[in-house]
């Protein structure tokens, strides 16, 4: 929880952070995946974290049910859960692996890397 | 944007575990695939399936729809993908006839029992790669050589190339692709949809004859003469049958998950929200103040 002094500055305890972007490496070879995958062995997928309470702040680009729900959480977290800290735009990426007759394929897997994080 | 094609004097050494992150072939782990890794129980049932070296078209692929993608370019708008967003390439099990005598037809065979029928098929190409004319070649002969691929039982003409006898096959004449579209060959039939059980094989032969056209009654060509014997190939010198396909499935992730029997991980419960029930106090007071 973050705590304001009157001048709106955060002291005391350590802020629970906004809803955002952070790193999230993946890599192949520690999921046991590099058998199959020839290439990436890995890439950085991002994933979203944080808190979306209110007010929500405009770049994370709420939907209406988001800020309804914000909004009733502030009121009453007791009666519902603050709206989800989700990807918004995912991008896709190329794999290049071995599928089970040992044939090469190039795909392109869609919704793989996080490019923006938003409340819904 | 140019098409991602194998140049001449590909490199063919192995790749290097450092090449933009791609797994080395040669660091002697046997690849294997999802399907594989679901059927196996446990390490006394492995069997290190022969070793897949992906060929050079395909890494050129990948590290040009790679770039592509950083660049935040879609690649499935390139002209060479077809619209794809999947392309496999199957490598050529077919075998020339040893026989001294001339080579008039080759058959090169294909497994396609993979290609996967909920996918739209939007293209696909025979790869030859042409040697320079060497030993084989009749130094007699001059003209044009005009090649024809058909599938194997129909004989109806897919594509057709012509070169010159003694044309050097690249700027380098070490050797070069010859891209033939053979799409009508799995277009009509799909053989795989109508016995997926079995293993289906795709059959495509090549002949060539002089000139320019086909005439009625023109001898056929040696291959051989023309760079397109089969005989001592290396991996990367392989015909390849690359195609080009449109998955309609939104999580493509899915197959795999299922096919390595991944749904245990769902045993992990999500942790606890660790929120106290006094902050959650604190918090709505402030909100409301």
């Amino acid at each position: 929880t973050a705590y304001h002094n009157r001048h709106g500055k955060r002291h005391g305890k350590k802020a629970r952070l906004r809803c955002s972007k952070k790193a999230l490496h993946v890599n192949f070879k520690e999921l046991g995946w590099d058998d199959w995958i020839i290439a990436p062995l890995e890439y950085e997928a991002y994933h979203c974290e944080g808190v979306c309470d209110f007010p929500l702040r405009s770049h994370l680009e709420p939907t209406n049910h988001a800020i309804i729900q914000t909004l009733m959480n502030s009121m009453d977290p007791g009666s519902t859960p603050p709206s989800c800290c989700v990807p918004t735009k995912l991008t896709p990426i190329s794999i290049l692996y071995t599928d089970a007759g040992n044939n090469v394929v190039y795909k392109q897997y869609e919704d793989m890397v996080v490019e923006s994080c938003g409340c819904r | 944007c140019q098409q991602a094609t194998i140049p001449a004097d590909a490199p063919t050494e192995p790749l290097r575990e450092s090449d933009q992150g791609m797994r080395s072939r040669q660091d002697g782990k046997a690849p294997r695939s999802p399907r594989d890794a679901a059927a196996r129980k446990g390490p006394s049932a492995w069997a290190p399936p022969p070793r897949v070296e992906p060929h050079e078209y395909m890494l050129s692929l990948y590290r040009t729809y790679s770039i592509a993608e950083k660049l935040g370019i879609n690649a499935t708008f390139f002209q060479s993908s077809k619209a794809a967003n999947t392309i496999t390439s199957f490598v050529d099990r077919g075998r020339d006839d040893l026989s001294p005598s001339a080579l008039r037809r080759q058959k090169y065979l294909f497994d396609v029992s993979t290609l996967s029928d909920k996918e739209e098929l939007v293209g696909a190409e025979l790869r030859l790669f042409r040697k320079a004319p060497g030993d084989h070649s009749s130094k007699a002969q001059t003209g044009l050589a005009h090649v024809q691929v058909s599938p194997c039982l129909s004989g109806r003409l897919l594509d057709s190339r012509t070169w010159g006898l003694h044309e050097a096959a690249s700027a380098q004449a070490g050797g070069g692709w010859v891209v033939f579209d053979v799409w009508q060959a799995l277009q009509p039939h799909q053989p795989w949809k109508k016995q997926p059980q079995q293993p289906q094989q795709l059959c495509l032969e090549v002949r060539a004859v002089a000139g320019t056209r086909t005439q009625a009654q023109q001898p056929l060509l040696d291959l051989r003469d023309l760079g397109l014997g089969r005989g001592a190939r290396a991996q990367q010198e392989k015909a390849l049958l690359v195609v080009f396909t449109k998955s309609r499935r939104k999580n493509l992730f899915s197959e795999l998950r299922q096919e390595r029997g991944a749904q245990q991980q769902g045993a992990h419960a999500p942790p606890q929200e660790s929120t106290a029930a006094a902050q959650l106090r604190l918090q709505s007071r402030r909100m409301r103040r």
